[in-house]
């Protein structure tokens, strides 16, 4: 399983939550306007979170996350 | 299996519940206006729980939390 | 495997049911009117009992519980 | 695999038949109009009779218990 | 994997065969008009016969049995 | 996997051939008309033969034996 | 996996070839116009023949052997 | 997996090329006009060759040998 | 997984590459006009290259070589 | 599990990032206008980023890198 | 897993990159115009990068390396 990120702005946050019985981010990855992050789940990984103007796609459809 | 909420206003709760016999929350992810959560089903988390304004998207469609 | 419930009013109760040879209440997860409550079947939980006015959304097709 | 139970009428019965050489009823869950149940196969159900109005959700459609 | 039999008229037999070298009938479950019975096939039941007026609900489509 | 046999008239014979080496009839069973088998191959069921009148429900599609 | 026949004269032949660095046919089983056999690919069968006039129903689609 | 070949005239020949770091040919099976052999890969058999006019049935379609 | 080859003129060759580290031709099977050869990947062929005019039958659909 | 990246200018980079606890760059690949790369998720790559114009081809459909 | 490249030119180049975590090229294949490579992903390839004009086939779609 992954999902697709295309940023629409500068400075969109990918973050990935750690795996396990604590929550934390362990690790933020920043993408420019354009830029396309495509990221799975892994052991270390079960959770991401989005800041910033981008499409997301997923199984479930595109979300446009922080939309106009 | 993973789970997509996209939050609608701002301090939107995703709440993971714990796997197991006792059922409590183990984390809350609070999601301002805009911005989306990715999140798995996993060892630790057997249910999630959504508080606030978000779509929810799942594998049974898309869900409206605190509808207007 | 997971369902999603979405409360239609205040007071709707998510019921767990134990796995085995029993069949007991092992959790109620209390829903206010908007709130969703996304669930998977467990080692704990091999059936799931809904009271009060809600959306289930199930493979099987959205069912509403207490229509009018 | 799961089914789920929309009660059409007071006093549903959702009764688990044994899984094994003998076939004996083990559990009898009692639904109110409009309750719902979600109840999977299991290790120790392995049948599922329905008795009294109700709709009944499966893989092969939904059907009406007790119909008019 | 499970089938489904409303049945139609009272009095309709479910019948399990025995899996294994032999073929016999390990149990009889009686319907009344109107009751839904779903089964699974199992360790001890790899054929099941059906006598009486029912619909049964199958991954084949649907089957009435003792039609007009 | 399994087929379902619906008898159109009195005295159909489904015949179960031996999985192995060798292939015998192990077992006949004699449905009589509107009468529904559902049998499943099996760790001693590797063929299945019909004889008169039925309709035959399999993955590949509905098939008429004895048709007029 | 299996595949159906349905003979369409008396006499149709349904070939079991071994499996294996042999290729032999280890049964024959007969037919009348009407009758169907529904046979799996077995440990002992890897490839099977069909000799006379018959409807062969397969995951490729149906089939008929010895067309006018 | 599986293929099924109708020879359209006599003499069609259906090949099993060995599996292993030598390919060569194990068995020819000889079809008549109208015959059919439904075939599996298997652990002797890793690549199949249909000389003469045939229809060959497989899971990319259906493929017409020595076409007029 | 397996591709289905149809020779369009005489001489086409259907070329198996060695899996593994090395990449190598390890047989070259020569098709006539007409013939088919359906051959699958396998411990010993990770690659398959196709010389000649033909048809070629694969999951992402057919594919014409050396067309006109 | 891959993706394609098809580039539309010169100097397009695909980068992969490394699969565990740590998230680092451990290789990027130069694309040429033109060029394709077709790349698998794997035990060491866990996300991978792409800059520059280009078309990405997922199971989540077509992404455009780097738009006008 | 496996993707098909026909050539529309000669000279094109089908590159496998190693799996592991070093990244190198460690076979060339070397298509004339009309020639067709059926690949897949390997343990020893898990990226594959495509220079010159070729249609490559794969589970998103059809890709024309370096259009006009
Ligand atoms: N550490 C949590 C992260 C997580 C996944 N899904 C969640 C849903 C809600 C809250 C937290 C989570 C876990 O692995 O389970
Ligand atoms: N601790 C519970 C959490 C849970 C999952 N699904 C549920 C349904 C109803 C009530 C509680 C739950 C379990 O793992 O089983
Ligand atoms: N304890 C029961 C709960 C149950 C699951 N499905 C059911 C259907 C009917 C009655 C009870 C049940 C079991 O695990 O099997
Ligand atoms: N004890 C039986 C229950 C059962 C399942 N499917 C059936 C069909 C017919 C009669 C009984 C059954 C068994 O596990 O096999
Ligand atoms: N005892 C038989 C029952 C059976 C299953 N499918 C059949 C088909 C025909 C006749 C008998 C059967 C078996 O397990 O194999
Ligand atoms: N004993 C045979 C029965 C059989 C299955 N499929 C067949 C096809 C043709 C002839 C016989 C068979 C076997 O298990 O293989
Ligand atoms: N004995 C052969 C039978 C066979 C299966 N598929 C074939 C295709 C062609 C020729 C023979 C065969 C085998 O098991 O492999
Ligand atoms: N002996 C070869 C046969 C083969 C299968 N697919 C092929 C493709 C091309 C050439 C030969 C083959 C093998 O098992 O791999
Ligand atoms: N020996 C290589 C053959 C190969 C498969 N796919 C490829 C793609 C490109 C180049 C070579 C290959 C391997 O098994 O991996
Ligand atoms: N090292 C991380 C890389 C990663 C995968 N998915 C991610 C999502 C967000 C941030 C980092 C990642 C991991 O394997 O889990
Ligand atoms: N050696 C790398 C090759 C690779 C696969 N996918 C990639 C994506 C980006 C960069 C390199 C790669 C690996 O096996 O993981």
């Amino acid at each position: 399983d992954y999902i697709c990120i295309l940023a629409k702005e500068d400075g969109v946050s990918i973050i990935g939550l750690t795996r396990g019985r604590d929550t934390k981010f362990h690790h933020t990855e920043k993408l420019d306007n354009g830029e396309v992050l495509v990221a799975q789940f892994t052991e270390n990984t079960s959770a991401i979170k989005i800041r910033g103007r981008a499409v997301v796609y997923t199984k479930h459809g595109e979300i446009i996350s922080k939309p106009e």
